[in-house]
């Protein structure tokens, strides 16, 4: 089982919707696939129709299951269908929102999703990690669960600038590891009319040579109506350009070795 | 001195461009202007060309002296100048990003901010409040803090989601005191190509109807550029349709009566 995280401290890069978007498309080709909504918001459970406000079993118990420090919690009682093959998720609930008021000491309640999901390690193929636009214990918990990142920009400066902090932070995340993830830079929702974005990419492509995807996802208005539909973007809409850039970066995060 | 907050726990809905907008729009028109910036992230401070991450004074000595209940602490220190004439700024520190775990204990560390902009009653006219895309001890100060409250929405169904919950936050938050602020939702970004938009705006307008300010926020990608520059929007793009929208926008702010 290979866990990937999708994560950016800038609200809306597009991480839900490529979380959804890789998510769907792993499924559609066969693989076993989790999804894992660890923002308090809870935007990729209610993208499947749930509510994360009234939710029975989310993320948040397993939280409150560690603190309990009980054995016997199990990931598998709060996994929920989503009524596509092979697609699975564990919903977040908005009680998230309380979560790093009560775990004022880090102790240990930075790997609750890692160790939790060891647990699971034969029944599902990926694993993707959905985090909160806001460093805290949830981003942190993706963080040190995954093996790789996928890091959403968008091509525009108030963006940028969230790239360079969300970089610095894995650095001062990672200090006490030895290794961090491999991460990817993907950037989203590129509108290739403006000068602007074009010349973002190349400060992009200039700044961070190594670790660029070396594509763009294009704007695609019909991932807009996809999200209203509940439905993965890629599987509303196969042949736009923005499913098959989304299918050509899922085939290069499938060829590349693992690193932790 | 009247205070305004920008909020909503959605992600890139246009908090910090209408924060901006908004106050060079009132600073031009001649009034003394304080812009707080209550992100973690810092997106305001940078786009005034000042760096969060290596800032000596900024919201985050506020609480630093909070928490030592140190009586003389003075927000005036930490104010910083714009460039911009009547318009200055109270700079947020990368280091807001721990603030939630180390104020486990929320007694009176609400009001931090509402305590200190007492002091500089007399010397602004308005008080605008960005606000990081999270519930957390930081909006809970802007909610507390503002006797108007601007929602940024994107047409959008992933932002849609976030509009719920904002507003129930809303009722949460102020369930112990008589009045919440009083509340306007803005359309930002509104593309009017699309069908899916115009769905999304009548699906508000009927849900909302007493709280719609009654237009939209265009997109304009001349922001984008004009947050490169660190200019505020309508300064740098005055006869622009964004541009003329947020003076619309302002006209209707300044003349509601105050409801605190
Ligand atoms: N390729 C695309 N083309 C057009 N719209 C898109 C595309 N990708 C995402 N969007 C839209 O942009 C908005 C933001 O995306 P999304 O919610 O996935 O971002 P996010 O980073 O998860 O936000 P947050 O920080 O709030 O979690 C959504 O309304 C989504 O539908
Ligand atoms: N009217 C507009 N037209 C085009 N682009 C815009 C407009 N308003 C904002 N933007 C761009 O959209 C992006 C998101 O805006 P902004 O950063 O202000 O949102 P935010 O809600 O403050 O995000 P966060 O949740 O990360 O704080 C920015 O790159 C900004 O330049
Ligand atoms: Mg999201
Ligand atoms: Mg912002």
């Amino acid at each position: 089982m290979k866990i990937w995280a999708v994560s950016n401290q800038k609200g809306g890069v597009g991480k839900t919707t490529t979380v959804v978007a890789l998510g769907g498309l792993l499924s559609a080709w066969g693989y076993r696939t989790l999804l894992v909504d660890l923002d308090s918001h809870g935007a990729l459970t209610s993208y499947f129709k749930m509510n994360p406000d009234g939710i029975e079993g989310s993320v948040y118990n397993l939280f409150h299951d560690a603190s309990l420090k009980r054995k016997d919690a199990s990931l598998e009682s709060y996994i929920v269908a989503t009524g596509i093959e092979n697609l699975s998720i564990l919903p977040a609930s908005t009680a998230l929102a309380t979560l790093d008021r009560q775990v004022a000491s880090m102790n240990g309640m930075g790997l609750v999703i890692a160790n939790a999901l060891k647990k699971i390690e034969d029944q599902y193929d990926y694993v993707i990690i959905d985090s909160p636009p806001v460093l805290g214990i949830l981003m942190i918990n993706a963080l040190a669960a995954c093996e790789r990142l996928i890091l959403p920009v968008l091509a525009e400066f108030l963006a940028l600038q969230g790239l360079d902090r969300m970089l610095r932070t894995l650095k001062m995340v990672f200090n006490a590891h030895k290794h961090p993830p491999n991460y990817i830079i993907v950037p989203t929702m590129f509108d290739k009319r403006t000068k602007e974005a074009h010349e973002n990419l190349q400060s992009l492509n200039k700044q961070y040579p190594d670790y660029m995807w070396g594509s763009v996802i294009p704007i695609d208005t019909k991932f807009r109506e996809a999200s209203r539909l509940g439905i993965p973007g890629p599987l509303y809409v196969p042949t736009s350009k923005a499913s098959e850039a989304y299918a050509e970066l899922l085939e290069v995060l499938l060829q590349a070795p693992r690193v932790k």
